[in-house]
């Protein structure tokens, strides 16, 4: 899970995050 | 009853393509013939034009000061190297805000967010590459592509022309999107192929084969129907179609090697978080 953090985030997220 | 579900789900993933990626086929097709009341785009031709053009690059990552060394009185060879990875950087800064657009479109695609989670990542992870040179596709022709949501187009000669192996990157993208921008695919068929291909039940290290099959299958059939309908004079198409899948794994296993030649060589470049996610053990 460590591996793969910002892809785990942006399944998570509901909206694209800003911060890339 | 079926047909007409098959049909809702085209129109769904059409409309969240639509919804997610800001430059379609349409447009980039318009911008690259001329057909646009837009401004021409600004063309990248030689080290001086992309000078002048790195201020309309999408580069909102790059601290100022960086950008200011230039100036700095370097000797020419080294002004160019610099020119070119900063050109680079700001390549995977665009690539990484795709990632995040693709991301968003699988989440959309019916029954994928209640896949393992695990398995998501995965399907990511491996259909991502693939995923991003059908998008690029549109964007090119034998001379060129559009870069920056369609504002530059650079040429495939200057791209080549890089330094080994930045200049390796795009042409066998270049050869493939030439023979696939043939099959004449709109948006509503390329919403599709994305799905499909995102939806490939055979990526190493999926924990759950079976449920991701059962939504391919759906979106095949969906596919297969939707470009009868919308393409009935282009015999064969569905299969010329799936027979793509096949080149696109040979360029990812090509994509894979030049990043990791570019990892020996490049000592100062640095590979933008996310995109390391996916490149890291990918085959």
């Amino acid at each position: 899970k460590e591996k793969h953090k910002i892809l785990h985030r942006l399944l998570q997220n509901s909206t694209s995050p800003v911060d890339l | 009853p079926e047909a007409a579900d098959l049909r809702v789900l085209a129109k769904h993933l059409y409309e969240s393509y639509l919804k997610n990626f800001p430059l379609t086929k349409a447009k980039a097709r318009a911008i690259l013939s001329g057909k646009t009341s837009d401004n021409a785009p600004f063309v990248i031709h030689d080290m001086k034009s992309l000078a002048e053009g790195e201020q309309f690059i999408n580069c909102r990552q790059l601290p100022r000061q960086e950008q200011r060394r230039t100036s700095m009185g370097l000797i020419q060879s080294e002004l160019q190297s610099e020119l070119e990875l900063r050109f680079f950087r700001s390549c995977q800064s665009r690539s990484a805000e795709a990632v995040s657009e693709v991301t968003e479109f699988a989440k959309s695609i019916p029954g994928f967010v209640n896949l393992d989670l695990n398995d998501q990542v995965t399907l990511l992870k491996y259909g991502m590459i693939e995923v991003l040179i059908i998008m690029m596709s549109p964007l090119m022709n034998k001379d060129g592509t559009l870069i920056s949501y369609g504002q530059i187009f650079m040429t495939r000669e200057f791209i080549k022309s890089l330094r080994k192996p930045f200049g390796e990157i795009m042409e066998p993208k270049f050869e493939f999107s030439v023979k696939f921008n043939m099959l004449e695919l709109d948006d509503s068929d390329m919403a599709l192929f994305l799905a499909v291909i995102i939806l490939s039940g055979d990526r190493p290290g999926l924990l759950n084969v079976k449920p991701i099959e059962v939504l391919q299958e759906n979106v095949l059939h969906s596919m297969e129907l939707h470009l009868k309908m919308n393409h009935p004079d282009s015999l064969q198409l569905f299969a010329k179609v799936l027979q793509k899948m096949t080149d696109l794994r040979q360029l990812v296993a090509h994509h894979v090697q030049v990043m990791q030649l570019m990892k020996e060589t490049e000592i100062d470049m640095c590979l933008h978080p996310l995109l390391q996610e996916i490149m890291k053990d990918l085959y």
